[in-house]
């Protein structure tokens, strides 16, 4: 463990505290795009498949965070598309998920480190994990704006993988450790949010709203 | 090595 990969795990945690309390505290889900929460549960139910594939004791954290991520991403999943689903914005969040979903899979199966079951459930993962926020890039690019509390969200979101840039490079120099599929993912999944960021950077910060040219 | 079956990273 390194204090870039720690970082990266905590503003990972951060971004989903972050969106569930801003779907329950105003009970309301506008400006979240369901199908991204739907791709980011997928994404943890096939990397984490172990847990339920044997037992694990909980005793160290690694299985605790998997849980949490699990059970947290499935759990805003629920309330959007149920107990707040009267707020869900299902016009604008249209992004076809299945031209994400469908692409991820193919590509695991063509590019993987070992054709199993299990490491290619874990390539998909991360191949989808790459494009997961399209939907709500998306999303926020139809009604042109975000709420403040969603920037934040995108922002804690986007730097976790980033942070994993770092964790990475040090591995590299340190560990001689690559693992070039996660990295090519990884970083794709960064370029996409670099024009958010761009506009999270320059404006959020001095506490404007994120407004798009609609 | 990447051909690590077991997954260190979350």
């Amino acid at each position: 463990m390194n204090i870039f990969r720690l970082f990266g795990d905590l503003s990972h945690l951060a971004a989903i505290a972050i969106l569930l309390l801003k779907i329950w505290k105003t009970r309301s889900c506008a400006g979240v795009s369901g199908k991204t929460q739907l791709l980011f549960a997928v994404c943890f139910i096939t990397r984490y498949i172990d847990l339920f594939l044997h037992f694990v004791s909980l005793y160290n954290t690694e299985k605790v965070m998997k849980l949490i991520y699990i059970s947290a991403s499935v759990f805003t999943c629920y309330l959007i598309f149920f107990k707040f689903k009267a707020t869900y914005d299902g016009n604008h969040d249209s992004m076809r998920a299945e031209f994400l979903i469908v692409p991820a899979a193919g590509l695991a199966c063509l590019i993987n480190t070992k054709f199993d079951a299990i490491e290619i459930l874990w390539t998909f993962s991360i191949y989808l994990e790459a494009v997961a926020i399209l939907p709500q890039l998306f999303l926020i690019s139809k009604t042109g704006e975000a709420e403040t509390i969603t920037s934040h969200y995108l922002f804690a979101q986007g730097s976790y993988r980033a942070l994993y840039i770092l964790n990475w490079i040090y591995r590299y120099h340190y560990e001689s450790h690559v693992d070039t599929i996660a990295i090519v993912a990884g970083v794709v999944q960064t370029i996409l949010y670099c024009d958010f960021f761009y506009l999270y950077i320059t404006k959020v910060v001095k506490g404007q709203k994120i407004v798009l040219p609609a | 090595d990447e051909t690590s079956a077991v997954k260190d990273e979350l």
